[in-house]
This record gives C-alpha cells, sequence and structure tokens, in this order.
C-alpha cells in the first residue's frame, strides 16, 4: 500500500457524508441501484476502520461528492471517452470522486452484456481508497491495484488494503485480523 | 504470449464503442531500444500522466531512449510486472488495460524513498 504525499487523511470527523450528484448520473441506472452499490462500498472500508459514512441528500454540503462526468468536467482531468481512464477521486479532505460517465458501468455483470461494461462497485471501491488517503498499491490483487479489466469484479478488500487504511485511521474494533485472513486465504485457495 | 491484435480486440467492444485509444499501443509490442517507432511519443506521454517521466517534460520524441526504458522499469517494478525494460505482452498489456486516472508514483510506506508527488 501507498499513500499520498504528506499521508493526508480525514481529521475533522469519524463519520463522513456522502451524496450523488442529482445531476451528474447515467440514465440506464436506477438512482437506487446506485445507491445501493456505494452504500456497499463505503461498508467495506468502514468495516475495517473507525470511520462510519453516512448518506446525505445534501450535495453541495457533503463530505464526499460523486458524480458521474464527461470529458472536461472543470477538474482539468478530462474523462477520455470508453475505457482508458475510467475514474478518479482526490486525497483527503477534498471528497470528490468522479466516474467517467462514458463508460458502460454495470451493477450486475450476469444482466449486463457489454463486452466494456465496468463494475462500478469494484471501481468506487477503489475511488473510495482514494478518498481516504490511499494511493495505488503494487500488489495485484488490492483493490488500490490501478487497473481493472472489462466486466471484471473486484471488490473485497485484501491484506494490503486493510492495512494501509488502518495504518491512516486504525482499526474497527470489530474488525478481526484472524477471521478476515482466513477469509483472504480462502479467495486464494480458491 | 498475447500478440497485439488479440490484445486489441479485448478491447474492441464490438458494440460501437472504439474510442480507446491506449489500445493502439499494442503495435509497440517487442519494440526495442534505440529504436524509433512513430507514434511512440503517445506512450511517453502515458507513461508521463502516471508519473513514471518526468512531468517537466512535454515534447516527446518518437525514440525509445534510456529514459524511456528507466521509466518502463519504474512502470514494471510498481505494477508487479516482469522487469525487463521491453515492451513485452505483459507490459502492454498492462498499459493498454482501463485504469484509475490517478498517478502511480507518490511516497510509497515502504520505502523511504520519495520518489514524486502528486497534486492530489
Amino acid at each position: 500500500y501507498a499513500f499520498f504525499n504528506g499521508q493526508p487523511r480525514w481529521i475533522r470527523s469519524s463519520t463522513l457524508t456522502y451524496a450523488l450528484s442529482p445531476d451528474y448520473t447515467v440514465d440506464y441506472l436506477s438512482s437506487s441501484e446506485i445507491r445501493r452499490v456505494v452504500r456497499r462500498s463505503f461498508s467495506r472500508w468502514s468495516a475495517v476502520i473507525p470511520v462510519n459514512f453516512t448518506e446525505s441528500r445534501e450535495y453541495e454540503s457533503s463530505d464526499i461528492r460523486i458524480g458521474f462526468y464527461r470529458g472536461e468536467h472543470g477538474d482539468g482531468e478530462a474523462f477520455d471517452g470508453v475505457l482508458g481512464v475510467l475514474a478518479h477521486a482526490f486525497s483527503p479532505e477534498n471528497g470528490r470522486l468522479h466516474l467517467d460517465a462514458a463508460e458502460r458501468w454495470a451493477v450486475d455483470l450476469e444482466k449486463e452484456k457489454s463486452k466494456v461494461a465496468v463494475d462500478l462497485e469494484s471501481v468506487v471501491t477503489h475511488e473510495i481508497g482514494h478518498v481516504l488517503g490511499l494511493a495505488h498499491s503494487s500488489v495485484k490483487e488490492a483493490v488500490m491495484y490501478p487497473s481493472l479489466s472489462p466486466r471484471a469484479k473486484k471488490v473485497d478488500l485484501r491484506i494490503d488494503d486493510v492495512e494501509g487504511a488502518q495504518a491512516l485511521y486504525g482499526s474497527n474494533p470489530n474488525f478481526k485480523l484472524k477471521s478476515f485472513l482466513e477469509s483472504e486465504n480462502s479467495i486464494n485457495t480458491a | 504470449t498475447t500478440s497485439p491484435d488479440s490484445m486489441a480486440a479485448n478491447f474492441d467492444g464490438g458494440d460501437g464503442h472504439n474510442d480507446f485509444a491506449w489500445r493502439n499501443f499494442a503495435r509497440f509490442l517487442d519494440a526495442g531500444k534505440g529504436s524509433e517507432v512513430t507514434g511512440m511519443s503517445e506512450l511517453k506521454k502515458y507513461l508521463n500522466r502516471f508519473g513514471y517521466l518526468p512531468s517537466s517534460d512535454t515534447d516527446f520524441t518518437d525514440f525509445f531512449d534510456d529514459q524511456f526504458v528507466s521509466a518502463l522499469i519504474l512502470y514494471q517494478k510498481r505494477l508487479g510486472l516482469p522487469v525487463t525494460g521491453n515492451l513485452d505482452s505483459d507490459t502492454i498489456s498492462s498499459i493498454i488495460s482501463p485504469r484509475c486516472g490517478m498517478s502511480d508514483v507518490v511516497k510509497i510506506n515502504r520505502s523511504t524513498a520519495e520518489l514524486h508527488s502528486t497534486r492530489r
């Protein structure tokens, strides 16, 4: 795992609010589908660190603001159309998480048949890692590895991700390293 | 070994999505040091964008030069690829894979070396 320069992290609160942009979205996924995926993505991180994430309806005032943007969208990091760059986010305590609206985002890869479909939950989980202060990992299996193939799903945090997040925030008191490692071993075996 | 054509095909969605520029990098497979290949500067821009070539450089040539080899080696090390310094199939496959837009080269916790800063 790696951090951004200066190891920035959220210090203002142990509860962070997040919201989906009401304007910058994709029309082929319902709001409830997207919200469900995003909620699951945040829960993966909150299971390992003592940080809670709460959805807010107040987009502008939320700590973390998520939207689907196309091409040049005002932050100097233009998106490039289908595939290529899928998303980007900003380090703490900026809170912006941007997804490329040109991708064919999937919430269920069994239903979404496009060969260029990108699993939304995998990418959102990765980008939340950036929002929390993690940079890219060299560990291929880690959520924080920078690339993701079309139609691939990688949502389960690996020990590299967990150690990185816990180095920044400490461990969630309910997190059990032993059972986590057993679970990871079973994934590796599979 | 994946051939350039089959790698490119991986990213031809077959549903009208053909605007993925990086898949053209597959044509650089096995290009070697000292060679000059038209369009190699685009690959250098890619490595520059993700932190592997100095951000102060913007006028890249099509030469496969020493600086490019160093950038490739750094890329291969950072992404857990076989370190060859060449544009082998593993490296090309990685480069053309869809990815996060954040830079890869930032301070690494396991190293005392501060490699590069990121603006985010």
